[in-house]
């Protein structure tokens, strides 16, 4: 038996659309410890890693391991369902050939369950990626919404945006056909909001170039937390962090760019 | 332009 349970079913919502452009299916590892669902997109560019802690639910218990393979779209589809305030709960027996999606309204007054079969992942199977724990040349924490700005603005000049690090801050570059652009951002001396402060943390300066349609597509788990952490270092992927809440985090890997 | 690199390179040993 697997359930979890959610209060606010609009954290799964928001994960869903951090996912949905680059994954249309993935296999969802539910274990004692929690959820986590690792990826690479179609073009395997890059690398979505999901976590979700078992602590952070308002209910959860997971007697065995399971692997559920699923839908983004459909689980979408049915996540469009639920209320705003509604609670989502989910449900699957061992060796379970569908999920249950439980909302219930915060009256309690409505209970609606969507079921969806699973899907059998039979193609490459990628396990878990021991991704590596390495100290990175630069880590930047910035606002989301400004990281999101700053990807959709750049995106209208080229196809890549160059990240450039150093101690002063992070300098964002795209040129292209009709022109060139530069958004630099300093490190803030003291902002009076932690959601609203550019940190860096440099051991050495890099510069890497990261193709504008996948970090067009990492923007979208925005609304998921007020900072998003970068983390760089020369010829290594970027791994871009959105803490969700006290339940875990997305990360995104997205391989550089080289030139020819 | 730069080429795009896969991140099965980096992360999957196939």
């Amino acid at each position: 038996m697997f359930e979890a349970r959610l209060v606010q079913s609009a954290i799964l919502k928001k994960v869903l659309d951090a996912i949905k452009d680059l994954l249309t299916e993935a296999t969802f590892e539910c274990s004692d410890s929690g959820i986590q669902v690792q990826a690479m997109d179609n073009a395997h560019v890059s690398l979505v890693s999901l976590n979700l802690r078992s602590d952070g639910f308002d209910k959860y218990r997971c007697d065995r391991n399971l692997s559920m393979g699923m839908s983004i779209a459909s689980m979408t589809k049915i996540l469009r369902c639920a209320g705003a305030e509604d609670t989502v709960t989910l449900r699957a027996v061992d060796n379970p050939e569908n999920i249950m999606f439980i909302f219930e309204s915060p009256n309690k007054e409505k209970l609606a369950e969507y079921e969806m079969k699973l899907i059998n992942m039979d193609q490459e199977h990628l396990g878990i990626i021991k991704t590596k724990e390495t100290s990175y040349s630069c880590v930047v924490k910035m606002p989301s919404q400004e990281f999101s700005r700053i990807c959709r603005d750049l995106s209208q000049f080229g196809e890549s945006i160059t990240f450039a690090c150093s101690k002063e801050g992070i300098k964002f570059s795209a040129s292209g056909d009709f022109g060139q652009a530069t958004v630099k951002l300093a490190q803030t001396a003291d902002a009076d909001k932690e959601e609203e402060a550019v940190l860096v943390t440099m051991q050495e300066p890099v510069k890497l170039t990261f193709s504008c349609r996948y970090l067009n597509c990492f923007v979208k788990a925005g609304p998921l937390c007020a900072q998003v952490q970068l983390s760089m270092s020369n010829d290594v992927p970027l791994v871009c962090e959105y803490k969700i809440g006290d339940i875990g985090h997305i990360r995104y890997y997205l391989a550089p760019k080289i030139d020819d | 332009a730069p080429k795009q690199r896969r991140i099965r390179e980096f992360f999957v040993k196939w």
